[in-house]
């Protein structure tokens, strides 16, 4: 574990906890795509099944694993049920396929190994990757964004943005250890939320609202 | 460098 990876997953921790926050203040999930966290859900999921499998890494590891696969759960719930008056489908149009598809034949054809769980990891990984892209889509689409929403997209944003450095100390200071699987979809994942931190930084750090030029 | 899969990240 270094500095890099401890922040960019605290901020994951944030990023949820925001989330959470907006929805249960509110008491509404407006802005929201339901696509991009049943995505997550399913990026949790298929990734965290070495739970299972005995191949225990560390308490830490283990617990936020769990956090992660009970929090998205507990996201779709609010969404779906608690909340669900408010959540808008006709503006969350994204087509799953469009993301689905892909990323499961990339994950058949790159992974480390051909087995059951190495290609549901590579699937996760990639999916990972693009799951943001409904919510993006929906904020392009309306223009405009609570700036509790945008908080919760730039702790998600940091991130992605902090593995990065993560994976280059790591090449150091491990002797060259590359994961080239996580570190292309990193980078992709990373390059896709450039745009709005262009946003973030130059309206909303400045106090003003999250408006994209018309 | 040598590709392996970094089994401790999240």
């Amino acid at each position: 574990m270094n500095l890099f990876r401890l922040v960019a997953d605290l901020s994951h921790l944030a990023s949820i906890f925001i989330l959470l926050h907006k929805i249960q203040t509110t008491r509404s999930c407006r802005g929201i795509s339901i696509k991009t966290q049943l995505l997550y859900v399913l990026v949790f999921v298929t990734r965290y099944l070495d739970l299972f499998t005995g191949d225990f890494v560390s308490i830490y590891n283990s617990v936020m694993k769990l956090f992660f696969i009970g929090s998205s759960c507990y996201i779709i719930y609010l969404m779906r049920i608690k909340y669900k008056p408010t959540n808008d489908p006709s503006i969350d149009t994204f087509r799953l396929e469009y993301i689905l598809g892909p990323t499961a034949v990339l994950a058949l054809i790159f992974n480390y190994k051909f087995t059951f769980l190495e290609v549901l990891w590579a699937f996760s990984i990639y999916l990972e990757a693009v799951a943001i892209l409904p919510q993006l889509f929906m904020l392009q689409r309306t223009g405009e964004a609570e700036t509790i929403t945008t908080h919760y997209l730039a702790a998600l944003g940091i991130y992605r943005g902090l593995y990065i450095p993560n994976w280059i100390y790591r090449y150091f200071t491990e002797g060259g250890a590359i994961d080239p699987i996580a570190v292309v979809a990193g980078i992709v994942q990373t390059a896709l939320y450039v745009d709005f931190f262009y946003v973030y930084f130059t309206k909303v750090l400045q106090g003003q609202k999250f408006e994209l030029p018309a | 460098a040598e590709p392996v899969r970094v089994k401790d990240e999240l």
